[in-house]
């Protein structure tokens, strides 16, 4: 999945998501991407957030909501990013999972479960403070 | 990084990212960025997992899902199980434009999707296509389905409930289930 989080000038929030879902999934299962809360989230009072991975298990979370909540409650993006993955943890210890979080200010951070053979989540920013479109690595908790 | 305006994008998907920001900075909407930066995935078929001919399903068709979202005003746009159309998030805008609804799904998504004049396409391509017949040819493995017969793990089925499974059964099948962390959304 591609999911994207964008923060205007003036602090506006978009957010979206695209992808072409699970490889050999039965006929007619949709993933986490198309649900607003699961694949992504906007609110220009708090952030935006986006979730990427097995969307079967992240769905049932609704962890770009959730991230946006923790962001409004004061939380740092990446604080709130690892929060949402701690709470899928807890009942799914092993599932596939990555989050990015921004909030209205410019910050930004990012979250992944660590798995066997996905330890670091790679992911693009785009900045005033970047000459161009960097990709950044978090690693996995 | 705190200064404004800010877009990030999961995995490294660098064309998404500069398309986005480059309509951020010829005065595009965050929509519009988020638009074109997810549409620019769809037509590079970002690693195989957005757009079309990536990821079949069991009947060997690609389908896509999408989601816009505007956190000014909470509008949503989003389709899911699309299918015979590429630019799902395209769509996916057009929904929250020209619809009161959130969410549609499938086939009559597509012709939705025709009706506000996006071309009906095939999604198969021959990647996809061989990644089906692959996977045939191994006994569909991996697969979703859990608790039927015959034994999923081993057979394409067609499956069916089984009539009594006990719980020693479906301790062993669950467990020999593999994560294949290439198949994910």
């Amino acid at each position: 999945t591609i999911g994207m989080v964008v923060i205007g000038g003036s602090g506006a929030v978009a957010s979206g998501t695209s992808t072409n879902g699970a490889t050999h999934k039965i006929p007619g299962r949709v993933g986490d991407s198309p649900i607003a809360g699961a694949g992504s989230y906007a609110d220009s009072t708090a952030g935006g957030a986006a979730a990427t991975g097995d969307g079967d298990i992240m769905m049932r979370f609704l962890p770009s909501y959730q991230a946006v909540e923790y962001m409004r409650m004061g939380a740092d993006p990446a604080v709130a990013c690892q929060k949402v993955i701690s709470r899928i943890q807890k009942y799914v210890p092993k599932f596939f999972g990555a989050v990015i979080c921004a909030n209205t200010t410019g910050s930004y951070g990012a979250a992944c479960n660590k798995i066997p053979g996905f330890t670091q989540f790679h992911f693009m920013v785009s900045s005033p403070f970047l000459s161009q479109p960097t990709e950044q690595v978090v690693d996995c908790i | 990084a705190t200064a404004l305006p800010v877009v990030i994008s999961t995995w490294a998907f660098r064309g998404a990212a500069e398309t986005a920001w480059r309509v951020l900075q010829l005065g595009g909407s965050e929509l519009d960025a988020v638009e074109k930066g997810c549409g620019q995935c769809e037509i590079d078929q970002c690693d195989g997992s957005v757009g079309y001919g990536g990821s079949p399903d069991e009947s060997g068709e690609t389908t896509l899902d999408a989601m816009i979202m505007d956190g000014n005003t909470m509008e949503v746009g989003a389709v899911a199980d699309l299918r015979h159309v590429k630019n799902a998030i395209g769509v996916a805008r057009k929904v929250i434009e020209y619809t009161k609804h959130t969410l549609l799904v499938g086939e009559s998504a597509s012709l939705f999707a025709v009706r506000m004049g996006f071309p009906y396409e095939d999604l198969t391509t021959q990647k996809s296509l061989s990644m089906y017949l692959k996977w045939l040819n191994q006994s569909c493995q991996p697969n979703y389905w859990k608790n039927v017969v015959p034994d999923s793990s081993k057979s394409c089925g067609p499956y069916k409930r089984p009539e009594k499974v006990t719980p020693e059964e479906e301790q062993l099948i669950s467990q020999r289930s593999v994560q294949n962390l290439q198949s994910h959304d």
